[in-house]
């Protein structure tokens, strides 16, 4: 290679260092004029190249090679053909030195990459922080019946979110357990957001219907059990949950739950207790028909299914909950309970609504401790919570003085929460939960208790009447 | 009471505690098989019950609601995030509040693990006899003490049973109380 030849170490060094290739200058095609060119022809032809099929050259042998370089493909080759060409000795290195073009190449790179590392970055926090899991960490379910736990394990699986797979383990118990939950109930749901610190309570307790009257109670309940119906919110509070925080089509999440009505369940231990608890006691002939076939309770363990209960959740999977509320089902629910001696009517359906609130809460010994507002006996927890906080327990105190301490302080809370009602009706429950919450008032009520003796709640504080075993 | 809570990897604490107030509610079945609840009992009205004084806050209006002892209860660090979060329930009424009072006393004061805690006996102090109830769970030795404090105890089976979760960093626990036969808990 003539370069090669004649090579000085300065112009070996330069051709070390070239950027072009080894491959790329043996692979470009060799022309006859190919030759090592004086320093000044290399300029010219240069300059020549830059003016592609500019001006005319005088020069023969530099035209022929300008326009020879005119047919040469744009690659590599075609550099490297002008890097042999303008090869010459130099006294320096030339990648010592700065070259402005050289620098404004790197910089621009090195621009790029942090600018793009920054941002890949800056989206990756985001991401962890705001965006959803992307791997199925940890999770846990916990139910009275364990397919039911199951279920919302699996609704977890199929990337439900926590609501999701409550509202089906809620539907689903109360298929598999409905001596103490279901489609005719209602109840309360606590939520709380970890990352946003945001907790809401949804309230879909059943509501005493338009037409209930204290005096229509003194009558022989036994005779009309229909009065003792409130407006099931039982669907209208899951669906609210779902609006706010579902992840999975409300469909999916109800027909999950129909399918363990469909498909079948295993009699538990606790509701053939029940169904057994029941069996002599009187009884309509539907309850009997349904729960009682052949007047005996089913052992646990027996295979079940609620078609009923499949069919109405289906309906109410593809229709939505104005299935319940406002459609065939509600006719048939308020002529039921009405022929039962009640009085609920179509519209209490139609009037229901869930309650979306903030829970009641206090700080324990460094922890945030969130419970159900009123007309929720939460309350009496953050005041049983208040008072022993003072005794400051701990593993090392004696058994004796905590549980002591603790039944005092129970007793005192259960005392005040039996004068606790619906704040929305009865402005002055107000005052009684903020009595409750007060940490000032727990302190005087600790004070009240004595460490060595029991007192009847009396000693406290008034209390009213519970009603023993009601949930 | 029907129980359930949840700990997602959504990082969402749900706890949910739903109800028809008695055992199969009203016994009112629908011909399409809805079973009703009994809510209106758990309001109070003169002459309800023998020698009850009832609570005029928790009357009868229709449109109201009842006072209620269902209490999902929901825990997490007072700062921060790091440290203890817990998610319970209990069924039975008024005890649901004595079971979880203690239940959360074991956990946070007494720096137990979920699983005694919701294993170790109960009491709940009644008001009205004046008589604190223990389960089978609970101690004589421990029964004795409280005696000599004069509590005036019974002893019945089961009080009530509390569920809960808990998170302590990551590791996510699901625990049920052993007194009940049916209650089960997954956690991944």
């Amino acid at each position: 290679f003539a370069v090669a030849k004649d090579a000085t170490p300065e112009t070996t060094l330069g051709t070390a260092y070239s950027p072009v290739d080894y491959m790329s200058i043996t692979s470009f095609p060799r022309l006859p004029e190919e030759e090592v060119m004086q320093g000044d022809i290399a300029y010219k032809s240069r300059k020549d190249d830059d003016n592609v099929l500019g001006e005319q050259e005088t020069d023969p042998d530099i035209f022929l090679r300008s326009a020879r370089l005119q047919r040469l493909p744009s690659s590599a080759s075609d550099l490297a053909y002008h890097d042999t060409v303008s090869l010459r000795e130099t006294t320096k290195d030339p990648f010592t030195q700065d070259c402005a073009c050289q620098r404004d190449g790197l910089s621009v790179i090195i621009t790029a990459c942090l600018t793009f590392a920054t941002g890949v970055t800056i989206a990756l926090i985001i991401q962890i922080y705001f965006g959803d899991p992307q791997v199925f960490h940890q999770g846990a379910v916990v139910t009275d019946v364990a397919r039911c736990t199951s279920l919302g394990f699996e609704v977890l699986g199929k990337q439900g979110s926590s609501v999701d797979a409550a509202i089906t383990a809620a539907l689903c118990l109360g298929i598999v357990h409905p001596h103490t939950s279901g489609l005719g109930g209602g109840g309360v749901m606590l939520v709380h957001d970890i990352r946003k610190n945001e907790t809401r309570v949804i309230d879909f307790r059943e509501t005493a219907p338009a037409a209930i009257r204290d005096g229509l109670l003194q009558t022989n309940l036994d005779l009309n059990p229909g009065l003792l119906v409130g407006v099931p919110g039982m669907l209208k509070g899951m669906h609210h949950a779902h609006q706010l925080y579902g992840r999975i089509p409300w469909k999916n999440v109800v027909s999950m739950a129909a399918d363990v009505a469909r498909n079948g369940f295993n009699v538990t231990h606790e509701f053939a207790e029940a169904l057994a608890n029941v069996k002599d006691q009187n009884v309509s002939d539907a309850f009997r028909d349904l729960f009682l076939p052949n007047g005996q309770a089913p052992v646990s363990g027996l295979s079940s299914r609620r078609l009923d209960l499949a069919r109405i959740l289906d309906a109410i999977a593809v229709k939505g909950i104005s299935e319940f509320y406002s459609g065939n089902l509600t006719q048939e629910i308020a002529s039921t309970v009405q022929a039962s001696g009640g009085v609920l009517t179509e519209d209490d359906f139609g009037n229901y609504s869930t309650v979306l609130e903030q829970p009641a809460h206090i700080n324990y010994q460094g922890h945030h401790v969130m419970v159900t507002p009123a007309p929720h006996a939460g309350i009496g927890l953050i005041t049983a919570l208040n008072i022993l906080e003072g005794y400051n327990i701990t593993n090392q105190v004696p058994r004796s003085s905590t549980y002591h301490w603790t039944a005092e302080s129970v007793k005192i809370a259960l005392a005040l929460a039996s004068g606790l009602g619906d704040p929305m009706f009865d402005t002055s429950v107000s005052e009684t939960v903020s009595k409750m919450l007060s940490k000032a008032q727990g302190s005087l009520l600790r004070q009240m208790i004595n460490d060595s003796q029991a007192f009847p709640v009396s000693h406290y504080t008034p209390s009213f009447s519970l009603e023993d075993g009601a949930a | 009471a029907a129980q359930v809570m949840i700990m997602g990897p959504d990082d969402h604490i749900v706890s949910v505690v739903s109800s028809l107030n008695k055992p199969f509610g009203s016994r009112i079945v629908t011909p399409s098989g809805i079973l009703l609840n009994s809510q209106i009992k758990a309001f109070s009205w003169p002459n309800k019950t023998h020698n009850s004084r009832p609570n005029p806050h928790n009357s009868l209006q229709p449109g109201k609601r009842p006072l209620s002892f269902l209490m999902p209860t929901v825990v997490r660090p007072s700062n921060g995030v790091c440290g203890t979060y817990i998610a319970v329930g209990s069924s039975n009424g008024a005890k649901a509040l004595s079971g979880i009072t203690q239940v959360l006393l074991n956990v946070l004061s007494s720096r137990k693990n979920m699983s005694d805690s919701l294993a170790y006996g109960r009491f709940h102090p009644q008001l009205e006899p004046d008589t604190l109830l223990v389960d089978s769970e609970f101690l004589d030795e421990d029964v004795e003490l409280l005696l000599a404090k004069g509590h005036k105890v019974e002893r019945i089976d089961v009080l009530s049973l509390v569920e809960g979760t808990r998170r302590t960093n990551d590791l996510i626990v699901g625990v049920t109380d052993p007194r009940s036969a049916d209650a089960s808990a997954l956690a991944m």
